[in-house]
């Protein structure tokens, strides 16, 4: 349910 | 995280630095274009969207899903947006009289409308965020172009704008071994979107990586180009 750390770098 | 994310990201905050001590020090803003900075402020407001479920989650005391790397990303992000922010409101209000936007002559448009057309056909999902994501990465690529515009029509830039595009340019490249690196020794990782980007956006700033070195081995303080 956690995609918001899909993007982990700036 | 590495130790090529980790000086690419810190090459970054220090390419803000730079610029805001350059438009303090000076009190001036010449041969700095205010649109690639205003296409920067929306890159990272397109991109940075996330940090409302972050603060969403810690508001909620939800930290179940939070971690060292969530929180090193959210303090960069929230430096980045600030200090993005704060380079435009320079612009625009102390330091406008010194503003080179005649020469600033860049049409956005020709950016603007290709990253969002190619962020809505390529993207990894069809959400809003997503497709915002996306289009921040695309714009990012190409956002320092009004820059390299100004640069060409002035022919030449003081000691502390070539160090900062520099540091600019300098940040993706780093990103670039960091991408290598990860796509080596993590068995998952690949994100092809920001690597085509990051490609893109390094090739941008090759020829001024070459006039900087060209200069800083002879020792000279300001970057002229040949005419």
């Amino acid at each position: 349910d956690e995609d918001f750390d899909d993007h982990d770098e700036l | 995280m590495n130790i090529f994310r980790i000086s690419a990201d810190l090459l970054h905050l220090a390419s803000f630095f730079i610029l805001i001590f350059k438009m303090k020090a000076t009190k001036s803003c010449k041969g700095i274009s205010f649109k690639t900075q205003l296409m920067y402020t929306l890159v990272f407001t397109c991109r940075y969207l996330d940090l409302f479920h972050v603060l969403g989650m810690m508001i909620t005391f939800n930290f179940a899903h939070i971690t060292g790397l969530t929180l090193y990303n959210t303090f960069m992000k929230i430096l980045f947006l600030a200090a993005s922010y704060y380079i435009v409101y320079l612009m625009r209000t102390e330091l406008k009289s010194t503003s080179d936007d005649a020469r600033d002559t860049f049409v956005l448009w020709h950016i603007l409308a290709p990253c969002a057309v190619l962020a809505l056909i390529f993207n990894a999902q069809f959400t809003i965020l997503e497709i915002l994501w996306t289009f921040s990465i695309y714009l990012e690529a190409v956002a320092v172009m009004p820059q390299l515009m100004l640069l060409i029509e002035t022919g030449e830039a003081d000691s502390l704008s070539s160090h900062y595009m520099f540091a600019v340019g300098g940040y993706r490249a780093l990103y670039l071994v960091n991408w290598v690196y990860r796509y080596a020794t993590e068995p998952y990782y690949s994100n092809w979107i920001a690597w085509i980007a990051g490609f893109v956006q390094t090739a941008l700033f090759g020829d001024f990586f070459y006039y900087y070195f060209v200069k800083i081995m002879s020792g000279d303080a300001a970057l002229k180009l040949p005419t």
